[in-house]
């Protein structure tokens, strides 16, 4: 709020600029600062229905890219566990997250090349594009999100390995892949009851993602073997055939105001009701991180 | 009434609660109204997954001129209040607004093709106050 003496104008704190002054700007994005343009879904098209007055559908304006329908029906089924019918999120201690995004590889990339001197090696080039991931949201954990097409018959039990490779762009632009990870998953299940298989690369992603890195180009070679691995298994070829190429599944903490802070509102309800919140208490590391700043940062938070 | 018959209030006793009543508690006095909405009234449902439908709700009414503790006020709003009626019409009365909120969980699809699941702080309003 500015008091009637001081008059800030929108135009340089980069906020939202008078709708009157905006006609030539008609994409509400340009509106928001730079860093804030890919926060919040929400903000850009409530602020073109309250400039236009709602007669154009803003979100008619921009083309979207139709999501893959496995991916939907999973994003769906994470909603109705994290929130209830009304939208209320619901509050579970182990849920630190308040941004999860799921992003399918690169149409381009989705060529699956197998070795068939092993005749069973599963390996797939993906390109993720993380533009949307803002500068505000820390990674949490990340997963691989593998989904089978179940119309391929599978058996039972099976083990398998999976080897994650970063391809790293050098100056030229030439791919170099080098290992910078491999991360083994053994897994018993009966395909048929499980649609999804979750590859946690978090510890493989995390560097990428604290580098804001645009773009992660991996490549994820699998291998299934079926039945148990203690006793005699032999090569599970047609479940290679099954896997399809995977999502990726970033859990975010977004530190921004308009993001939902569970820890916060906790505090909040204590503080009598409509005072602004002081933002500048440390955050707690979302990832549960024991550094020593925190510990006292805690201790001062829990004594005020 | 004796002495000064033509300043009392005509009012007979059993009015008297009516009397005060102008006073302490107005009519449509300040409260939190019901609002529901969906997406597809907007025609964003093609890119807001979930929820399906909304209730941000909306604080509306008079304020009390004695707000006091009723509200959770602050003094300040029975000093505007003093300032509109004694000294500066101009000035407005306090309003009737939110003053809690609770957040809410959104899906949906980000122009690129992925899917955000976020939540998101101060959407829904849950209680009224007069400031």
């Amino acid at each position: 709020p500015h008091s009637r003496g001081r008059t800030v104008s929108a135009r340089t704190s980069g906020l939202l600029v008078a709708p009157e002054d905006a006609t030539s700007e008609l994409n509400p994005l340009l509106w928001l600062p730079k860093g804030a343009r890919h926060g919040y879904a929400l903000l850009p098209p409530l602020l073109k229905v309250l400039s236009d007055r709602g007669q154009q559908n803003w979100e008619s304006e921009v083309p979207r890219l139709q999501p893959d329908s496995r991916a939907l029906r999973y994003m769906k089924r994470l909603y109705k566990m994290s929130a209830t019918k009304e939208g209320i999120p619901k509050d579970n201690k182990s849920h630190l997250y308040n941004t999860v995004r799921l992003f399918t590889p690169c149409s381009e990339c989705k060529h699956c090349h197998r070795d068939l001197m092993k005749g069973d090696v599963h390996s797939v080039d993906l390109l993720f594009n993380l533009d949307r991931v803002t500068a505000l949201e820390h990674l949490l954990k990340s997963v691989l999100l593998y989904s089978f097409d179940t119309s391929v018959p599978v058996s039972s039990s099976m083990t398998c390995m999976c080897h994650l490779f970063a391809k790293e762009h050098d100056s030229s632009g030439q791919v170099c892949p080098s290992v910078s990870h491999s991360v083994a998953f053994s897994l018993h299940f009966e395909v048929r009851k499980r649609k999804w298989v979750e590859i946690d690369v978090t510890s493989f992603l995390q560097p990428l993602i604290a580098a804001h890195r645009r773009n992660v180009h991996m490549a994820v070679n699998v291998t299934c073997l079926v039945g148990d691995p203690q006793q005699n298994t032999d090569l599970a070829n047609p479940v290679t055939m099954a896997l399809v190429p995977p999502s990726l599944l970033l859990y975010l903490n977004d530190t921004s105001e308009q993001a939902y802070h569970r820890w916060n509102s906790l505090r909040h309800r204590r503080k009598s009701p409509g005072r602004l919140r002081p933002r500048t208490s440390p955050l707690v590391d979302p990832t549960g991180d024991k550094g020593n700043e925190n510990s006292q940062g805690q201790r001062a938070s829990r004594r005020r | 009434r004796d002495e000064n018959p033509k300043e009392a209030p005509a009012t007979t006793p059993y009015n008297l609660s009516e009397y005060f009543k102008q006073f302490l508690f107005p009519q449509n006095e300040c409260e939190l109204h019901n609002f529901r909405l969906s997406f597809s009234q907007l025609k964003w449902d093609k890119w807001i997954i979930a929820p399906h439908r909304y209730s941000p709700q909306y604080c509306k009414g008079d304020c009390p001129r004695a707000v006091g503790h009723r509200y959770g006020s602050p003094v300040h709003t029975m000093v505007q209040n003093i300032i509109y009626e004694k000294l500066d019409s101009s000035v407005p009365k306090p309003s009737c607004v939110p003053a809690e909120y609770s957040p809410l969980s959104v899906l949906t699809i980000e122009p690129d093709g992925s899917i955000v699941y976020k939540e998101y702080e101060d959407m829904i309003a849950t209680r009224c106050t007069c400031r």
